[in-house]
């Protein structure tokens, strides 16, 4: 049996996520137990504070952001959620001990370059694809 | 990092890395981001601070390419969106063959490539090279052209194998790209060995003219104007390049 709701769904909204907020059941960005739900964190690298502008050219750091939150039922379309997630989560409620709740992990990477001499003094430019987070889901 | 950290829930003591950890984490971070894991030499003397070519040419590419970091993952267009990595290689030795010595005139660069990481696929390369104007009367139409140079032989000119072919007018003024792609699949069959290439000057009439004279800069050139060489790659499983 689902636990009842609390209070009425809210009305879908059905323009998609702000990246780093994901609405779950309740208006605010808190799902049950006062954990937050599944969205995307600020998390910044920086070549700066790590000592590396000697040899790294640009950039001076960048935002990798992280996923963390609850992927808790119902994984309303706003979370991101897999049709898998949405039925894991489901069971879940049923058999706690036996399934875990979904995962809130990224859904949309994107890449980050950086310029870096190399030991011969050359100057290289690499492109690192899948670096930064640009969405979370329930996995 | 630098930016504001989640506070971590109550009752989680907050575990600060030691400097042990720190550099243990820092080495990761280095290895994904495959930046060499060591400071760079000391800062060099003055005269080598001022903006050279290749640091600036790369830093205008990094701008462009940072520019579509965010479309990752969607079609990859041509040329610099296709690649994972670009090197420049700043010109190590210069060999001229000029005025005074029996003709056809050159000048050769040396690059060394033993830089290049192995598994990635050479999508593009090209050479760069500094034209002023012209200050001899030569005819107006100048013939550059590039080859790479595939084995020196003691006794007889060495064997070349021709690259590209440019032409411009003695009086032009501006960086000179040559496509040198072609050489790179050789690249990967000896990588420890110096990349050669050797440039032609010839007027339209098939004269031979000494590429000093026709206003190219070599290494005497001041730092923003030196030749180098770009080669962009594309990280592949199998080392053969994909046909341009």
């Amino acid at each position: 049996a689902v636990r009842s709701l609390r209070r009425r769904l809210p009305k879908k909204s059905n323009e998609l996520p702000q990246p780093n907020k994901l609405p779950g059941i309740f208006d605010d960005a808190h799902g049950s137990h006062g954990r937050q739900v599944c969205r995307r964190h600020e998390l910044y690298v920086s070549f700066q504070d790590l000592g590396w502008l000697d040899w790294v050219i640009a950039p001076q750091g960048y935002s990798a952001y992280y996923c963390e939150g609850e992927c808790s039922f119902p994984l309303d379309s706003c979370m991101n959620a897999t049709n898998h997630a949405i039925v894991q989560s489901l069971v879940h409620l049923m058999k706690p001990d036996a399934v875990p709740k979904a995962c809130c992990a990224p859904t949309k990477l994107s890449a980050t370059s950086v310029l870096y001499y190399d030991s011969s003094n050359n100057v290289i430019l690499r492109k690192h694809r899948n670096m930064v987070v640009k969405a979370c889901g329930c996995h | 990092g630098g930016g504001p950290s989640p506070h971590p829930p109550a009752g989680c003591p907050q575990r600060r890395l030691g400097p042990r950890e720190r550099r243990d984490l820092q080495r990761e971070i280095l290895a994904v981001l495959g930046l060499p894991g060591r400071p760079r030499p000391r800062a060099p003397p003055a005269a080598a601070r001022l903006p050279a070519s290749a640091p600036l040419f790369m830093l205008d590419l990094y701008h462009a390419m940072a520019g579509d970091d965010d479309e990752d993952g969607g079609p990859r267009e041509r040329g610099l969106g296709r690649a994972d990595l670009v090197m420049s290689f700043v010109n190590m030795v210069e060999l001229d063959r000029t005025l005074g010595h029996q003709e056809p005139h050159w000048k050769e660069f040396r690059f060394d490539l033993t830089q290049i990481p192995a598994g990635e696929t050479v999508t593009a390369a090209e050479f760069r090279i500094y034209k002023l104007p012209s200050t001899h009367p030569l005819n107006r139409t100048l013939h550059v052209s590039m080859f790479e140079v595939v084995r020196e032989q003691a006794n007889r000119e060495s064997d070349l194998f021709f690259l590209d072919l440019q032409t411009l007018r003695a009086e032009d003024e501006g960086w000179l790209v040559l496509d040198v792609t072609a050489a790179s699949d050789r690249w990967l069959l000896n990588r420890n060995k110096d990349l050669g290439l050797r440039l032609f000057v010839e007027t339209e009439d098939g004269r031979s003219v000494d590429p000093g004279l026709a206003g190219l800069l070599g290494r005497r050139a001041p730092r923003s104007k030196q030749p180098f060489m770009v080669t962009f790659f594309r990280e592949s499983p199998n080392p053969t390049r994909v046909p341009r």
